[in-house]
This record gives structure tokens, C-alpha cells and sequence, in this order.
């Protein structure tokens, strides 16, 4: 599109790229725009099913780096700061866990990380759940922690690292955000392995709730409002690209 | 002698963009001898066209711009043009054989994002510095 395009230095005939060279050209595009190239999406392809969650909080995020989030007053988060590379993960498995004699409850999401560029520095890592007013506590106060699941043992209760704690009422309704950069130190560690996140939810006298009570959804929530991680990564120096 | 004063050719004063106003509004901007002056012009790079739409969210392609345009004597400061270029340009006036003039190059560059399904239809956003020409100059 555009002005008058580039005048072809003299004797030098245009010609139209053939297909194969056409899909050259755009390979070349792609490889300096760092895109990997057309997934073969696994779902049918997901532009065509109803907004999720975590596209629309990547395209608020979008639009903030892009500079065009002027209209909601700034970036809708302050990891984006220093970051060039922002990865949001889906793909989970839930568990809700409840030990009955002592009756301790917990929500467990486990993530893949193998997309994870490796080597690439993560600047932040949080992880967003919806939460809906609770009708089971009213006015209670709520204590929200997030630990790492750092190795599972077969005989006792899995090493844990502690993450984040928040508290809130249990009336309150919107996205909780929990800090879970420091469990990003393993992943260079273990690039290959599951990270476990498990989520706690107790009362202000130490009482284990069940986090779906306490307003809490996981995956059975509608899509625009089911859990998802983001990933800050700061990327270093493009390696310089090799002539093609 | 006293020989005749030579009446000197009225100064030439090239009508050159000012560097901070987007070219595009000049586009028949000539430099003295009719040719193009060294500046930014449009070139929109459409994803829609690569057929990239199916997988890359946001946005639909972005305006990458490019330059062009002679960096002949005299390099006004409107050209952007750096001290080297306006000796390299009195120097190639001298042995126009043995060094070329200045080049018309990029001397401001921004980023341009991409938001993408990967694929295990997770979302990403990629930042990429140095996608977009701000401003021209000659080099």
C-alpha cells in the first residue's frame, strides 16, 4: 500500500514472485518479525470461538504496549513495563483437593511449560482467578495464598514454596492477581517440567475453605472469566539473524 | 585588473520538509535539479494480504515506511543530514569515480507489537524494536 513505491533502478525488470517464492518472502517476513510461523491449532482455530479471558486481557495489554492504551489511563498492568515478550497460558489442569480429617482444601492448576523460550529473562509472572461475591461467608475476611509446588512426595505432603498471600472480603468480585514471579527461578531450573500452582483459601481464625465457596472459579467458568498465568520476559539482544 | 565583478547566481534555497513535519505532505518536494530529496514515504506491510489473519490477533498489518530520495549537495539541516554526510558529499563532488554520495537511511526507528496464538492456542504478545521508520535522513 502507500506513496509511489521505489522506482526500479533503470534495466531492471519487475516481475511478479511466483507462489513458491511468494511463501519464501513471507517465511523471510515472519523470521524478522520473530513470529514462529502459522500454528496448527489443536481446537478449531480460536478466533473463531467466543472471547476467553486471557485473549482479552492480552489484547488490553496490546493495545497499552502499542501505545493506544491512552483512553483506559495506562498499561492494565505494571508488569508490562520493561517487558518485549508477554506469553499467557491456558492450558491447565485443575484439581480441588480436600484432606477430610482435617479438612484442608485446596484448588491445584498445573501449567505446560515447554513453550517457554528458554533462556529469555522473566521480568513477572502472574497468575489471575475471577473471583464471584460469596454467598457461604458473608461479611468474612479472606486470606488468599499461593504456593509453588516444588516436588511431590509419594509418603508425605508435597514440598511446597510459598508465592503470594492477599486478603479481601469474601463479599468482593473481580480478577484476584497473584505474584507467582518468584516461582519463574525453577523454571530455568526444570524447563521441561509442569509447574504446579495450588491455592489456598482460610478465614481470619485459620479455618480451611474450599476456594469454589469462597467465590473462586476454575475451569468450569464461563471462558472469559477462567484462570489463566501471564509470563514478563524481557528478551535479550535478537541474536544476529544468519543471511538467508 | 580590476576585471568585472562576476554577478553571482542568486543563492539557490532549497524548500526542503522540515525534518519534524510528516513527509507525505511534501510529496513533490524536488531538490534542486528535479530529483527526489532524501525522505520518509508510506509502505504498509498488511498481514491481511500474507494471509496471516487466522492466527495473528492483533493488529491487521502496520505501517513500516521506508526511505528514499537523493542526498545531493547542499545537505540543508533539513535533510537530518550528519556532519560525515555533508563532507562525503563535498568530497564526492570532488571524485564523483571514487566516493559515492550520502545514503538516504533511517535516523529514528519506534516498535511496532504483534499479539498470536502460538501453538498450543496460548496468547501471545511480541514487541519488536526497530519495525517502524519516524524519520529520514542522509548518512
Amino acid at each position: 500500500g502507500g506513496g509511489p513505491g521505489p522506482r526500479p533502478p533503470r534495466g531492471c525488470l519487475q516481475r511478479r514472485l511466483g507462489p513458491r517464492e511468494r511463501r519464501d518472502m513471507q517465511r523471510e517476513i515472519l523470521a524478522v518479525l520473530g513470529l514462529p510461523g502459522r500454528p496448527r491449532p489443536r481446537a478449531p482455530p480460536a478466533a473463531a470461538r467466543l472471547p476467553a479471558s486471557a485473549p482479552l486481557f492480552m489484547l488490553d495489554l496490546y493495545h497499552a504496549m502499542a501505545g493506544d492504551g491512552d483512553e483506559d489511563g495506562g498499561p492494565p498492568t505494571r508488569s508490562l513495563g520493561r517487558a518485549d515478550l508477554v506469553m499467557s497460558f491456558v492450558n491447565m489442569v485443575e484439581h480441588n483437593q480436600a484432606l477430610g480429617h482435617q479438612e484442608l482444601h485446596w484448588k491445584e492448576f498445573r501449567f505446560d511449560l515447554t513453550q517457554i523460550p528458554v533462556g529469555e529473562e522473566v521480568t513477572a509472572a502472574e497468575f489471575r482467578i475471577y473471583k464471584l461475591p460469596s454467598t457461604h461467608l458473608l461479611n468474612r475476611t479472606l486470606h488468599i495464598s499461593m504456593f509453588e509446588v516444588v516436588r511431590e512426595q509419594s509418603n508425605r505432603e508435597s514440598d511446597l514454596f510459598f508465592l503470594d498471600l492477599q486478603t479481601l472480603r469474601a463479599e468482593d468480585e473481580g480478577w484476584l492477581v497473584l505474584d507467582v514471579t518468584a516461582a519463574s527461578d525453577h523454571w530455568s531450573l526444570n524447563p521441561n517440567k509442569d509447574l504446579g500452582l495450588r491455592l489456598y483459601v482460610e478465614t481470619e481464625d485459620g479455618r480451611s475453605v474450599d476456594p469454589g465457596l469462597a467465590g473462586l472459579l476454575g475451569r468450569q467458568a464461563p471462558r472469559s472469566k477462567q484462570p489463566f498465568m501471564v509470563t514478563f520476559f524481557r528478551v535479550g539482544p535478537s541474536p544476529v539473524r544468519a543471511p538467508r | 585588473a580590476a576585471r568585472p565583478l562576476k554577478r553571482r547566481p542568486p543563492k539557490k534555497t532549497n524548500e526542503l520538509p522540515h525534518p519534524h513535519k510528516l513527509p507525505g505532505i511534501f510529496d513533490d518536494v524536488h531538490g534542486s535539479d528535479g530529483q527526489h530529496v532524501c525522505r520518509r514515504h508510506k509502505l504498509y506491510v498488511s498481514f491481511q494480504d500474507l494471509g496471516w489473519l487466522d492466527w495473528v490477533i492483533a493488529p491487521q498489518g502496520y505501517s513500516a515506511y521506508y526511505c528514499d530520495g537523493e542526498c545531493s549537495f547542499p545537505l540543508d539541516s533539513c535533510m537530518n543530514a550528519t556532519n560525515h554526510a555533508i563532507l562525503q558529499s563535498l568530497v564526492h563532488l570532488m571524485k564523483p569515480d571514487a566516493v559515492p554520495k550520502a545514503c538516504c537511511a533511517p535516523t529514528k526507528l519506534s516498535a511496532t507489537s504483534v499479539l498470536y496464538y502460538d501453538s498450543s492456542n496460548n496468547v501471545i504478545l511480541r514487541k519488536h524494536r526497530n519495525m517502524v521508520v519516524r524519520a529520514c535522513g542522509c548518512h
